[in-house]
C-alpha cells in the first residue's frame, strides 16, 4: 500500500491511498485503502492514509477513528493517532500517516517498520523505515 | 501554521535485516517522491494536488504494492484500489478491483469529480475508465517476478499476507491462519 497527505499554508488537508491489496487475496477481496473512513479520510482538522492489514483496519474504521478522537475529544493529532493504532489495533496489523490542520505530522505503526517519510515548512525531513 | 507532507510506502513485518539490495531503492523512491511533494506544495499547489501527484508516482515505482509491483491475487492477477479525499469539502472517491488502469488515484479523483458518486468497481470502474481516457496497460505490466514468487510463496504456506510478510522457514508453522489460509490477527 502506498498513501499520501498534505496540508497547505492556509490548513486545506487532502488525503490518498492506492494498493494492491493482499497477497493470495481472493478475487474480489476489497481492503481498507479504498473505503472512506478505514484507509482514508481527510477532514477540516486532519488528513489520514492507512496501511497494514485491511481486515483489521476495515473493523476499526480507524482513519475516522483519528479525527473523530481529535472532533470530539480535543486531543492533539499525535495523542489521536497515537492512541489508535496503539490501543485499538491488534499489534503487527497497521500503521498510519497523517497531517492535521496546523502542520503537525504522525506516522505512528504497530508492525516492525512502515516505509515512511514527511516534512514540513519550517524546514524538517524524515526518512524512515523502523 | 505551515504546510506539511507524510506518505508511506507500506507497513508490515520488514525484517532488520533487510539487505541493502531491497533497502536502498525503496529509501531513494522515499526521498524522490517526498521531494515531488514538497516542491508542489511551495509551488502553492492544492493538497489534493499535491496527495495525487505524489501517490501517482508511488504506483509508479515496482518496489512498492500498488499500480507497478501489485500483489497478486490466488488467480495470479492484480486487482487494484484507490482511494482520495479533500478534507475542505469532503468530496471523495474510490475504485477497486482495477485490472488495467495505471494509475488508480486519478481514477478515484474522477470519479469524486466527474460522477455523483463516491465509489465504482470491478467492470463499471474500468468502464468508467475507457470512457475518461485514462491510461490504462495490460495486466502484463503491473505483474513483477518478485510478486508471482511472493504468491508461489503465500500459496505453499497457505496464508495471506500483509505487505512485507517475510517467508515462512521450512518447517515453521502458521500459527495465525485460519483453515482458510486466512490471516487472523485482528
Amino acid at each position: 500500500t502506498v498513501g499520501c497527505v498534505a496540508v497547505d499554508s492556509y490548513g486545506n488537508l487532502a488525503s490518498a491511498t492506492s494498493t494492491g491489496g493482499l497477497v493470495n487475496k481472493r478475487v474480489g477481496r476489497i481492503g481498507d485503502s479504498p473505503i472512506i473512513g478505514a484507509g482514508t479520510y481527510a477532514n477540516e482538522l486532519c488528513a489520514i492514509s492507512v496501511t497494514g492489514e485491511g481486515e483489521a483496519i476495515l473493523r476499526a474504521t480507524i482513519a475516522r477513528d483519528v479525527a473523530a478522537m481529535m472532533e470530539f475529544k480535543g486531543v492533539s493529532l499525535e495523542e489521536a493517532a497515537s492512541y489508535v493504532i496503539h490501543e485499538c489495533m491488534p499489534k503487527g496489523t497497521a500503521g498510519l500517516v497523517a497531517v492535521s490542520a496546523a502542520g503537525e505530522v504522525a506516522m505512528p505503526y504497530n508492525t516492525t517498520g512502515m516505509f515512511r517519510a514527511c516534512a514540513t515548512e519550517d524546514g524538517y525531513s524524515e526518512v524512515a523505515i523502523w | 501554521m505551515g504546510w506539511a507532507i507524510a506518505l508511506h510506502g507500506g507497513a508490515g513485518d520488514i525484517p532488520l535485516s533487510l539487505t541493502l539490495g531491497s533497502r536502498q531503492p525503496r529509501e531513494e523512491a522515499l526521498h524522490h517522491c517526498l521531494q515531488i511533494g514538497v516542491e508542489a506544495l511551495k509551488a502553492k499547489k492544492p493538497p489534493l494536488d499535491v496527495v495525487e501527484l505524489v501517490v501517482r508516482e508511488l504506483e509508479n515505482i515496482p518496489q512498492f504494492n500498488a499500480g507497478k509491483g501489485s500483489v497478486l491475487t490466488n488467480k495470479g492477477t492484480v486487482e487494484m484500489e484507490a482511494s482520495i479525499m479533500d478534507g475542505r469539502t469532503k468530496n471523495c472517491g474510490a475504485v477497486s478491483g482495477l485490472k488495467t488502469v495505471v494509475n488508480a488515484v486519478s481514477l478515484a479523483r474522477l470519479v469524486m469529480e466527474k460522477t455523483p458518486h463516491v465509489y465504482l468497481a470491478f467492470h463499471g470502474a474500468e468502464e468508467f475508465a475507457k470512457e475518461q481516457g485514462v491510461e490504462t496497460a495490460d495486466s502484463s505490466h503491473f505483474i513483477t517476478a518478485e510478486n508471482v514468487e511472493r504468491l508461489k510463496q503465500a500459496k505453499e504456506a497457505h496464508r495471506v499476507q500483509i505487505d512485507y510478510t517475510q517467508p515462512l522457514q521450512n518447517g515453521t508453522k502458521e500459527e495465525t491462519s485460519n483453515t482458510n489460509g486466512e490471516v487472523q490477527l485482528g
